[in-house]
């Protein structure tokens, strides 16, 4: 069998509440050097995910509303660290996303898959 | 020989110039459902790079400017059509980036290579 997503996937994850302002989501991406952030409620259980892309998006249109939950997006694309990483691959094509949460089974975020995780595999380094 | 760039790049490029306001270069993103555009000159030469996560560094501190010359980067990272995907990938990990816009000899931009595209490498589609 191939590369799983518990291979390449980075554990360090940086989440935050939908009740935070935009402002503060902005920050903690720059301050994370990232551009996704799972969005979790008071038990730690995923419920959206926001991006520089949509901090992008309240820039253009900023009468959405000045708090995560007016702009992130609620049906998240998810991943597990025994799925197949090519199936993961097709996910983030499919959806034209560059990053999947990564679950367990209470839906709690353990880590993050990005597009940029893939290039573990090169070199043989997984 | 291994995948080179050519085998995986996205030859659909969007671009903007660096007069441009900052609102344009977000609607502009948001047009292309893209996170990366390559800013060129009126020659059509790479003089930057601007990115959602600058959009968002925009939001955290707005006194820096209102163009995209005022926030774009404009050391940019590149690669060529012939380079090794291995190497594009070192790149892209060695500054923590994931798009690399992808130059001819006259330093015009003929393509994009994002950390997405490395997906194409699995189930062997190249
Ligand atoms: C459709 S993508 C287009 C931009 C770019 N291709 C990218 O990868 O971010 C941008 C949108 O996808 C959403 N998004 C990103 N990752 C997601 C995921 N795992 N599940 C659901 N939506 C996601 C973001 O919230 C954002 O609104
Ligand atoms: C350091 S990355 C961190 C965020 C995230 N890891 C990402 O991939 O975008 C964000 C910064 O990198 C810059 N950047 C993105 N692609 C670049 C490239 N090919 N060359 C130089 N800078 C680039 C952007 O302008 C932005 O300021």
């Amino acid at each position: 069998h191939g590369p799983r997503v518990l291979d390449i996937m980075d554990r360090r994850v940086i989440s935050i509440s939908q009740e935070e302002e935009i402002s503060t989501a902005a920050g903690k991406l720059l301050k994370g050097e990232t551009n996704h952030l799972p969005v979790i409620d008071a038990h730690g259980k995923l419920v959206g995910i926001v991006t520089t892309y949509d901090i992008s998006k309240a820039v253009v249109n900023p009468a959405k509303g000045s708090h995560v939950r007016d702009i992130m997006r609620k049906k998240v694309i998810t991943t597990t660290p025994d799925e197949p990483v090519d199936i993961a691959v097709q996910k983030l094509e499919k959806f034209n996303i560059s990053a999947l949460p990564v679950v367990d089974a209470d839906y709690r975020v353990i880590a993050m898959l990005t597009a940029i995780d893939l290039g573990k595999l090169f070199g043989g380094r997984w």
